[in-house]
């Protein structure tokens, strides 16, 4: 493994996009393992539409009976279904988002990425890592209590439940070596996209320490493969 | 002339009265830094509220977070916390317009069974050297 990895670098990862006032973080952190899926297969960067899956994406998931329910709600594992099912996702363009849930007016002819299938990864931060660097951005789901006030550094909380996972989002990366006035040390941590918009965290982005499981964010980790055509 | 300073009850209803009077004063001092922090926060994030009501609505959540964000600051001392553009949220009003995974509050175990992890679990890599 690469001592330290970034697939913003590699031009995987489309700019930071802004969820507004909705619960669609899990429309967001599917499409952006699609785009960096995609870009794999393909060599190209399309920003995806995450509209289409808010409008279209009602998949339900078949032991918990939980729904993918727009501004309501969602699981990334069922949108890759519906995803499979439908046949792929428009882009951005031709399907903009506009925060909340509307009609569904998804159209097979302009699909720009179409999912293969799709698999999750190990609870191992090891495993994640080599996952990340061969399969590309992987979707997370992690416990969100600490980025509400959070602006910037690597989080580290010393308590951060790890069954109370509710925000869905996009490790890009990770890092050996982040700063930590405290420990006057480094701390290894996690790249991770969120969909609050530039003005959140660090021009979106948040530091995650790696290697303590923590926030859970090793308990719903997932990728997609993408079709070259 | 008998102004506080010169003159101090020291009397048990005395000191009852000054215990409250330095209570007030500080609480006032507080609400007013919170104010102040408030206000510039409504100009960096362009904040607005429909009327008097909701801003004091806001003023009030504002305050806890600025609260919870040292309380974070305690528990997470390698970042930093602080004011961002969700300050004026409650954690429920947070909870519920900007997060959205559902599954939430299962365990790690059920979380996998959500996933089918033991059907679709990606194969080992060698992640040795």
């Amino acid at each position: 493994l690469p001592e330290n990895f970034d697939w913003r670098e590699k031009g995987a990862v489309t700019e930071v996009k802004n969820q507004g006032i909705c619960g669609a973080c899990w429309a967001f952190s599917t499409t952006g393992v699609m785009e960096g899926a995609n870009f794999l297969a393909t060599g190209k960067l399309n920003s995806l539409s995450e509209q289409q899956l808010l409008d279209c994406d009602h998949k339900c998931d078949r032991k918990d009976k939980d729904c993918d329910s727009g501004c309501g709600g969602g699981l990334m594992t069922n949108a890759y279904k519906y995803l499979i099912e439908a046949g792929g996702l428009e882009e951005e363009k031709t399907y903009p988002y506009v925060g909340k849930q509307g009609d569904c007016k998804f159209n097979p002819e302009k699909i720009a990425a179409r999912i293969v299938n799709f698999t999750t990864i190990s609870l191992d931060e090891n495993q994640i890592a080599a996952n990340l660097v061969r399969r590309g951005p992987l979707a997370v789901g992690l416990n969100a209590v600490f980025m509400q006030t959070y602006i910037g550094g690597v989080s580290c909380p010393l308590i951060c439940s790890k069954r109370r996972v509710d925000h869905g989002v996009l490790l890009v990366g990770y890092n050996a070596k982040g700063f930590s006035i405290l420990r006057l040390g480094n701390k290894p941590y996690w790249i991770i996209k969120n969909s609050w918009g530039e003005r959140w965290g660090e021009k979106g982005y948040y530091k995650l320490c790696r290697g303590h499981s923590i926030c859970g964010m090793n308990s719903m980790v997932s990728a997609v493969a993408t079709a070259t055509s | 002339f008998y102004d506080e300073a010169n003159i101090q009850q020291v009397t048990e209803e005395g000191q009852r009265l000054n215990k409250k009077f330095v209570g007030e004063n500080l609480a006032m001092l507080g609400n007013k830094i919170h104010e102040e922090k408030f206000q510039m926060f409504m100009k960096e994030y362009g904040k607005e509220y429909s009327s008097k009501e909701e801003y004091v609505h806001r003023l009030g959540i504002f305050a806890k977070n600025v609260i919870r964000a040292a309380e974070h600051q305690a528990l997470d001392p390698t970042a930093v916390h602080g004011i961002t553009p969700f300050s004026d949220l409650s954690e429920e009003e947070f909870e519920m317009k900007l997060l959205g995974l559902k599954s939430g509050n299962s365990g790690d175990s059920s979380l996998n069974d959500v996933m089918g992890l033991s059907q679709t679990t990606a194969p080992e890599l060698d992640v040795k050297g």
